[in-house]
């Protein structure tokens, strides 16, 4: 996956996500592609939680799947969840759930929770860092003021990182892979060099949701996982989701 | 680059999507949180009950090809149901309804909203 937070020079935030998922989950050889993606591409929903006829919040989604990996609460923070690959994975948190230890919580389950009760950026910031959980992951949270955009980098206990905008130190967006942001990506999966190219050559003043499509549309930012992209500004609180597809010549990750 | 990693020249004017990297729009649902979680499935689950079976069938065939009697997704059936009930709600109930909407195996189904802590390996 790769999630992206930037700040234009307006102030207005822009959050911007591609969705990859299947990896080694079955090759289709004459197609060129992971049978696990193109199976999932059909299932991707746009879904508008609402009560008493009023938007919660909107996200992008897999039918049939409860959890959230992208979404938006309108005027207050959007979300989106990466992959954090750890040998302290959710498999130990899965073991842990089935002798009964059960106060951590399933790592969708928890962003669900955070976009449907959060009533605000500190709030949703605070409960994605602290809320013990199943399993490592990256949330990657945008707000509605400047300033507001952030990487959480957790372990299943704790929170490590912290990574926010800081306009001041020409930090106008943070952008996370699958990987911690102090250390190099592993060499046959950067997407975050090409990545962090693109936004730097767009440059704050160029930055939109156009020119974040772009960034997203870009080798092997873009490759053969992509399932969907997802566009939000919580201004508006505007969400826009595409399904993509990769064509030859692209990288399988 | 036409060796890996394929990395290209920064895209511009892709937006609005067009062309061979775009595949199609995504359709709007609602979700009624006043709704008993049983039920606020059901319209989706109604539209792409075929899709979420392909899938699922994709998810058995893979674990065919690691376990090739069939025990592994037997084992799925049995004690995913049982793991369920531990769940929180509305998860639980929701998932229960999304098994019953579309006639897949409710082992298999939480499985796929399990997917993220099993996969972190």
């Amino acid at each position: 996956c790769t999630s992206v937070v930037a700040e234009d020079s307006k102030g207005n935030l822009l959050h911007g996500r591609n969705l990859d998922f299947g990896l080694f989950m079955g090759w289709d050889l004459k197609n060129k592609s992971w049978i696990m993606s193109e199976k999932l591409k059909p299932l991707v929903v746009n879904l508008d939680f609402r009560r008493n006829n009023k938007t919660v919040f909107k996200s992008t989604n897999f039918a049939g799947y409860v959890g959230m990996l992208t979404g938006i609460r309108p005027h207050l923070f959007s979300l989106t969840m990466n992959e954090r690959f750890s040998l302290d994975g959710g498999y130990i948190g899965i073991l842990e759930w089935i002798l009964g230890q059960r106060d951590g919580m399933w790592m969708s389950f928890l962003t669900r929770s955070v976009l449907e009760n959060a009533t605000s950026y500190e709030n949703a910031r605070s409960l994605l860092a602290q809320t013990k959980l199943l399993a490592p992951a990256y949330f990657i949270l945008g707000g509605n003021q400047s300033g507001q955009g952030c990487i959480i980098t957790r372990s299943r206990e704790l929170s490590l990182d912290l990574l926010e905008l800081n306009v001041k130190l020409g930090r106008w967006y943070v952008l996370e892979t699958n990987y911690d942001h102090w250390e190099d990506p592993f060499f046959l999966d950067d997407r975050r060099t090409p990545a962090m190219t693109c936004m730097n050559m767009t440059t704050q003043n160029n930055i939109s949701i156009k020119t974040l499509y772009d960034v997203l549309s870009t080798k092997p930012v873009l490759n053969k996982l992509t399932t969907y992209t997802t566009l939000m500004q919580v201004s508006n609180g505007n969400l826009e989701s595409y399904i993509r597809d990769c064509p030859n010549p692209c990288m399988p990750w | 680059q036409f060796i890996p990693p394929y990395t290209e020249d920064c895209r511009t004017d892709m937006y609005p999507p067009k062309g061979p990297t775009f595949r199609s729009t995504v359709s709007w649902y609602t979700i009624d949180l006043d709704l008993p979680p049983h039920k606020r499935w059901t319209s989706v689950i109604k539209d792409k009950k075929k899709d979420l079976d392909d899938m699922i069938q994709a998810v058995r065939d893979l674990a065919k090809a690691f376990v090739p009697s069939g025990r592994l997704i037997e084992l799925v059936d049995i004690s995913l149901p049982l793991m369920l009930n531990t769940l929180p709600n509305p998860f639980r109930d929701e998932i229960k309804g999304i098994a019953s909407d579309s006639g897949i195996p409710l082992g298999e189904i939480t499985l796929f909203n399990i997917f993220y802590e099993v996969f972190t390996v």
